[in-house]
C-alpha cells in the first residue's frame, strides 16, 4: 500500500500546472509521511525536508512549467546523495592477513554475512579465515563451522572462552596457515550493555581492524539510529550492511544509519542462501524507500 | 515530555515525536492522539484536564489498543499434551523465546517437549537441543534438511506417547514475502490436524522490538497464513519501545502473551499493557 502511495503522489505531482509555496509545502507533508512510513529515522527526516525545502521553495521551482517534475527530481537527487555515492569497496589493503571484524545487535544477520562475505572474497581470489568469536549463543560456533563446511571454507574455533583470545589466535592461525583475509565473527549484543561493548573494544584494541563493519537489519524501525551511534561512538566503524532486504520493508534505516554515521553502505543481504550478497547501489535504494 | 503547563498544539506535537520516534507508525499516532483528545475533553468536562493527566489519558490510550478482545481469555493449553507453534520472521528471537517458555512452563509443574522444527539453518537444531540439555528437556530432532512437517509430526506422535503436557514446537525464520515458506507453515498445520484436530491450540508469532513498520504486514501475512493466536515482543530490553506493535494488535486483535527482556531462560515478563505504554511513552 507504501508503493501506491508514493506512485499516486508523485503522479499528481507530476501532473500539476505551476506550483505556489503553499503546494509545495503541501507536498512535502506529504513526503514527510512517506519516509517516516518507510521507517526513516524521525529527525533525519526532519532534516531531509528541511533540505528539499530549501531548494524546492526556489525560484526555479514556482516559475518552471513542470515544477512537479523538479521537486521530484530535488527529492530524489537528495536522497541519492545522502545514501552515499555509488559503489564502495572493502579496503583489504593493508599487510595481511587483513582482519574485518563484524558487529552489531542480535540477529541482525552477522553470521550468515561472514559466511557470505568469505565466499565472495574467495570467488575474488582471496584465502579468508572465519573465527568463531561468538562464545555466548548456544551452537554459535557450529553455525559458524557448518557454514564453513558448506563453503569448503576454514573456521577458526580455537576453543577457549575470551573473545579477544580467540581473535588475536585467529591472526596467528591466518599467518600459520597463508590465509589473508581473517573475518571475525562476534555476538550479537546491545549498545547499551557495557561490558559486551568494551569487549569489542578490546578486540579493536588488540587487532586494530582496517574494516569494521556494522550489521543491521533491514527491517529495523526508528530505534536503528541509537545503535548505530553508539557502535560508532565506541568502535569508529568503517561501513555499514543491511541485511534481509529480499523481505518487503521499505529500509528507511538504511538512509537514518547512513545519514546520522556519515560511514558507507558495503553490503546488502537478499536471502538466506550463502551467495545472496550483493554490492549496494544508492539509487536502487532510493527508488525502493520512495517506492 | 509533557512538562507543558497547557493542554495546547505544541504539546500534542510533543507527544506526535515521542510516539513517531517509539515506532508507532503515522496513522495509528494519528488515531491514537485523536482517541486522546476525546479523553480529554472528557476530562475537562469534568476540569480534570492539566497537562499532567494528558500522559496518564495517553497511556490509557495505548493500554486500551493493546487489549484487544483476544486478550480476556489465557492461553489456550488445557489439551493435553498442548501444542504451540513459534513462527517468525529470521532472526526475530523465536528459538531463544522457546527456552524461556519451556523455563516458565516447567516452573509451572508441567512437563514440556521440545520440537526442533527448524531443518533449514545451520546448527538451528543443535541451538534447541544446547536449550533442551540446559533445561533439562528433551528435544524431537531429525537430520538437517528433513521435512518440518515431518518433525512437528513425529514430535506429536512422542508428546502423546509419553504423555506430556505441552509440546513447543521451533520452526526456520521466514520472511513473510516468501509464499514457498509460508506454504511450507500451513503445511506444518495441516500435517498436526491429522494427529489433533485442535493442534497447534497456539500459534505465537515472535516479534523483535526493533521492527519498524513492516511489523504489521509481517503479522497480518503470518496470521492469514498459520492462523497465529498470540504474540511475543522479544528483545524488549534494548532502547527499541516496539511501538509497532500497538498497530499489530489494534487492528488484527491479537494479544502480546509475553515480552523477551534478554538472552537468559529467565528474561520473559508476563505482557502488561499499563507497564508497556509507561516505558514506551519514557
Ligand atoms: N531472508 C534473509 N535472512 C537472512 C539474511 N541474513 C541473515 N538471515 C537470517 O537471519 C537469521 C539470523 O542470522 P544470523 O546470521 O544468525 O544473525 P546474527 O547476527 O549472527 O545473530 P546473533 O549472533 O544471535 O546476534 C538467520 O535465520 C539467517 O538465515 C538475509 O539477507 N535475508
Ligand atoms: N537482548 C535480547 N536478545 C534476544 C532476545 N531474544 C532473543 N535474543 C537474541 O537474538 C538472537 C536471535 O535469537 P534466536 O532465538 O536465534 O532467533 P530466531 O528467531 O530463532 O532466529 P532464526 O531461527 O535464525 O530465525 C540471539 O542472539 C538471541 O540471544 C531478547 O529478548 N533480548
Ligand atoms: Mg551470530
Ligand atoms: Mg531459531
Amino acid at each position: 500500500q507504501l508503493t501506491q502511495g508514493f506512485e499516486n503522489f508523485f503522479r499528481h505531482l507530476r501532473g500539476h500546472g505551476k506550483l505556489t509555496e503553499d503546494n509545495i509545502r503541501e507536498s512535502l507533508r506529504e513526503v514527510r509521511r512517506i519516509l517516516l512510513e518507510a521507517d526513516v529515522n524521525f529527525k533525519v527526516v526532519k532534516q531531509f525536508i528541511q533540505n528539499v525545502q530549501e531548494k524546492a521553495l526556489g525560484q526555479e521551482v514556482l516559475r518552471s512549467i513542470t515544477p512537479g517534475q523538479l521537486v521530484i527530481k530535488i527529492i530524489h537527487d537528495e536522497l541519492v546523495a545522502l545514501l552515499g555515492e555509488g559503489v564502495s569497496r572493502l579496503d583489504l589493503s593493508s599487510l595481511p592477513p587483513v582482519p574485518v571484524m563484524v558487529v552489531g545487535l542480535q540477529g541482525s544477520g552477522k553470521t550468515t554475512f561472514i559466511a557470505k562475505l568469505g565466499l565472495h572474497l574467495r570467488r575474488k581470489g582471496k584465502f579468508p579465515l572465519l573465527v568463531a568469536g561468538d562464545v555466548y549463543r548456544p551452537a554459535a560456533i557450529d553455525q559458524l563451522q557448518q557454514l564453513g563446511r558448506q563453503l569448503d571454507l576454514p573456521v577458526w574455533a580455537p576453543g577457549v572462552q575470551d573473545p579477544v583470545d580467540i581473535c588475536r589466535d585467529g591472526m596467528a592461525e591466518a599467518r600459520r596457515t597463508g590465509r589473508d583475509v581473517v573475518l571475525l565473527d562476534t555476538a550479537g549484543r546491545l549498545h547499551i550493555d557495557e561490558p559486551m561493548m568494551q569487549e569489542l573494544a578490546r578486540i579493536r584494541e588488540a587487532l586494530k581492524p582496517p574494516e569494521i563493519l556494522y550489521v543491521a537489519d533491514g527491517m529495523a524501525g526508528q530505534d536503528a539510529v541509537r545503535a548505530a551511534q553508539e557502535f560508532q561512538q565506541r568502535l569508529d566503524f568503517s561501513g555499514i550492511v543491511l541485511t534481509k532486504l529480499d523481505g518487503d520493508a521499505k529500509g528507511g534505516a538504511a538512509l537514518s544509519i547512513r545519514a546520522v554515521t556519515g560511514k558507507p553502505i558495503r553490503f546488502i543481504g537478499t536471502g538466506e542462501k550463502t551467495d545472496a550478497l550483493e554490492e549496494f547501489h544508492p539509487d536502487r535504494m532510493a527508488n525502493r524507500i520512495l517506492g | 515530555l509533557s512538562s507543558h503547563p497547557r493542554i495546547d498544539e505544541d504539546l500534542y506535537a510533543e507527544l506526535e515525536e515521542a510516539l513517531l520516534t517509539a515506532d508507532v507508525g503515522v496513522q495509528t499516532a494519528e488515531d491514537i492522539l485523536q482517541a486522546l483528545r476525546d479523553k480529554v475533553r472528557r476530562a475537562s468536562a469534568m476540569s480534570d484536564d492539566n497537562a499532567a493527566n494528558v500522559r496518564a489519558l495517553l497511556g490509557e490510550v495505548i493500554a486500551e489498543m493493546m487489549a484487544p478482545a483476544a486478550r480476556e481469555n489465557g492461553l489456550n493449553l488445557s489439551a493435553r499434551p498442548a501444542v504451540i507453534l513459534v513462527v517468525g520472521v529470521n532472526g526475530s528471537g523465536k528459538t531463544t523465546t522457546i527456552a524461556k517458555l519451556a523455563r516458565k512452563f516447567q516452573q509451572d509443574g508441567r512437563r514440556v517437549l521440545l520440537a526442533a522444527g527448524d531443518t533449514f539453518r545451520a546448527a538451528a537444531s543443535e541451538q534447541l537441543s544446547m536449550w533442551g540439555d540446559r533445561l533439562g528437556l528433551p528435544v524431537i530432532s531429525q537430520g538437517a534438511g528433513a521435512d518440518p512437517a515431518a518433525v512437528a509430526f513425529d514430535a506429536l506422535q512422542a508428546a502423546k506417547a509419553r504423555g506430556v503436557d505441552l509440546l513447543i514446537i521451533d520452526t526456520a525464520g521466514r520472511l513473510h514475502n516468501k509464499a514457498n515458506l509460508m506454504q511450507e507453515l500451513s503445511k506444518i498445520g495441516r500435517v498436526l490436524k491429522k494427529l489433533d484436530a485442535d493442534a497447534p491450540h497456539e500459534v505465537l508469532l515472535v516479534l523483535d522490538a526493533n521492527t519498524g513498520q513492516n511489523m504489521v504486514q509481517q503479522a497480518r501475512v503470518f496470521q492469514d497464513i498459520s492462523g497465529v493466536t498470540g504474540l511475543v515482543v522479544a528483545k524488549l530490553d534494548g532502547t527499541a519501545k516496539g511501538g509497532a506493535v500497538i498497530s499489530v494488535c489494534h487492528e488484527l486483535n491479537l494479544p502480546v502473551r509475553f515480552i523477551g527482556l534478554g538472552e537468559k531462560m529467565d528474561d520473559l515478563d508476563e505482557f502488561d499493557p499499563e507497564a508497556f505504554a509507561r516505558v514506551l511513552l519514557g
